[in-house]
């Protein structure tokens, strides 16, 4: 059971990530940081999504987050100069 | 937002492909629907053309494509995306292919994924506001409601401004489409190495050498122009003249000349004469013909001066033209006739009409 958790657990990570790097710049801000920083920062970067879409500001990829996160959406950041 | 937005308010527009879900018809009606929802709020106009570089080129792609910096992912996750105003990639609009495009039912709705991506095209980045247009997911909004929330428009209205004020739009259709079949011309002449086809407050503008056609407001080029212009013509001395009720304007370059407008009556017209119809120089013979109603007068330019024996009937000088013409220019030495939707092509020296076309060949649609 745990190594399922396990799986599940990463492939939402991968999925939370892929999704912070396209539409709030977490590869571009995250890329020089250590591994204990850049946790900080994806944290800091789902609170920023979580505040753009109107959901608790917990930090946590909590179910309704993940559900915005599969939402079919349009390609353009949210955050920053989209040029 | 992001400005300044396109300096330029008429901006044009080209389907480079379509996506096999939808009949091409469709696919153009959604563009064109998802375009004139900002042009509604906006002083923007959008001119579709076939070919060439548009300011707003769009396009059906899948995965990773061509230049772009940014990739497709497969059904669902992202639908499309568009950059903001500017010259290369600047404003060009890609979906993704791998969706499921829908007019109406399952799927995505191709006019609110186009309206939004516009929405980027012209400067706007994601609203969230969820009632809004520019909010980043995919909402299935009943697609024949107004989509535009008050936050979209003031986003769009920072950029540009309001629509042209009511008073000021000319009646009817306030612009006309390149490649409308009935599309009539107020004026014709060359310009150097051009062509410029006046109507109503637009000028679209074709260069001998290359494809490209340009579409702009008059006024953005001589502001003290008036528009619905009725007649213009090239000089043999790199002027244009241009004609509108008993005044004409002269133009050299972009300046028009000061002491300008004069009364027609100044190159020798009678008064009964009121206004011109059309006018064409025949650079080989230094004459230009002006064409008022049934008749045709004949002016020497290198005289200035009317020709004695004028004004004869256009149908005696100009056989099987017609009675009337809207507009003429000279071209590689053959005169084109406009009238209403139809286009002579006339051979000066033979006398004679050398081929019939529709008025909008030049345009290539």
């Amino acid at each position: 059971f745990p190594t399922d958790r396990k799986m599940e657990n990463e492939e939402t990570m991968q999925l939370a990530q892929a999704y912070l790097n396209q539409f709030y710049s977490l590869e571009i801000e995250g890329s020089q940081l250590v591994q204990s920083k850049n946790r900080s920062l994806i944290d800091g970067k789902i609170r920023e999504m979580q505040a753009f879409f109107g959901l608790a500001v917990t930090g946590k990829l909590d179910s309704s987050t993940l559900e915005v996160m599969k939402t079919p959406r349009c390609g353009v950041p949210d955050v920053g100069q989209y040029g | 937002y992001t400005l300044p937005g396109w300096k330029k308010h008429n901006l044009t527009y080209r389907i480079v492909n379509y996506t096999p879900d939808l009949a091409r018809a469709d696919v153009e009606e959604a563009i064109r629907k998802g375009l004139d929802v900002w042009s509604e709020v906006t002083p923007l106009t959008f001119t579709k053309i076939p070919k060439g570089t548009a300011d707003i080129m769009i396009a059906f792609r899948t995965r990773v494509h061509g230049r772009c910096p940014r990739y497709f992912d497969g059904p669902l996750g992202v639908l499309g995306h568009a950059f903001p105003p500017g010259l290369g990639l600047g404003g060009d609009t890609h979906f993704d292919e791998d969706e499921n495009w829908t007019k109406d039912g399952p799927g995505f709705n191709l006019f609110l994924v186009a309206a939004h991506e516009f929405g980027h095209s012209l400067g706007l980045s994601h609203s969230n506001d969820q009632t809004a247009l520019m909010f980043p997911n995919y909402v299935s909004l009943d697609p024949s409601k107004y989509p535009l929330s008050q936050d979209d428009i003031s986003g769009i209205q920072s950029i540009y401004g309001g629509p042209p004020k009511a008073t000021a739009k000319p009646q009817g259709p306030t612009v006309p489409h390149a490649c409308d079949p009935d599309l009539t011309f107020d004026a014709v002449t060359t310009f150097r190495r051009e062509v410029m086809f006046f109507k109503g407050r637009h000028v679209w503008r074709i260069y001998y050498d290359i494809t490209d056609i340009e579409f702009e407001l008059i006024s953005s080029f001589w502001p003290s122009l008036p528009a619905d212009i009725q007649a213009a013509y090239e000089n043999p001395k790199d002027k244009i003249l241009v004609f509108k009720d008993d005044n004409f304007w002269m133009i050299r370059g972009y300046a028009v000349l000061p002491d300008y407008p004069k009364s027609i009556h100044t190159l020798g017209f009678p008064r009964h004469v009121k206004k011109i119809d059309a006018a064409v120089c025949d650079h080989s013979t230094k004459k230009t013909y002006f064409f008022v109603d049934i008749w045709c007068w004949r002016y020497d330019e290198v005289s200035q001066t009317m020709d004695r024996g004028y004004p004869q009937r256009l149908v005696t000088y100009f056989p099987r033209i017609g009675l009337r013409v809207d507009a003429a220019f000279q071209h590689k030495g053959f005169f084109y006739f406009f009238r209403r939707a139809k286009q002579f092509e006339y051979d000066p020296k033979a006398k004679t009409i050398t081929r019939m076309m529709k008025t909008n060949t030049w345009f290539r649609c």
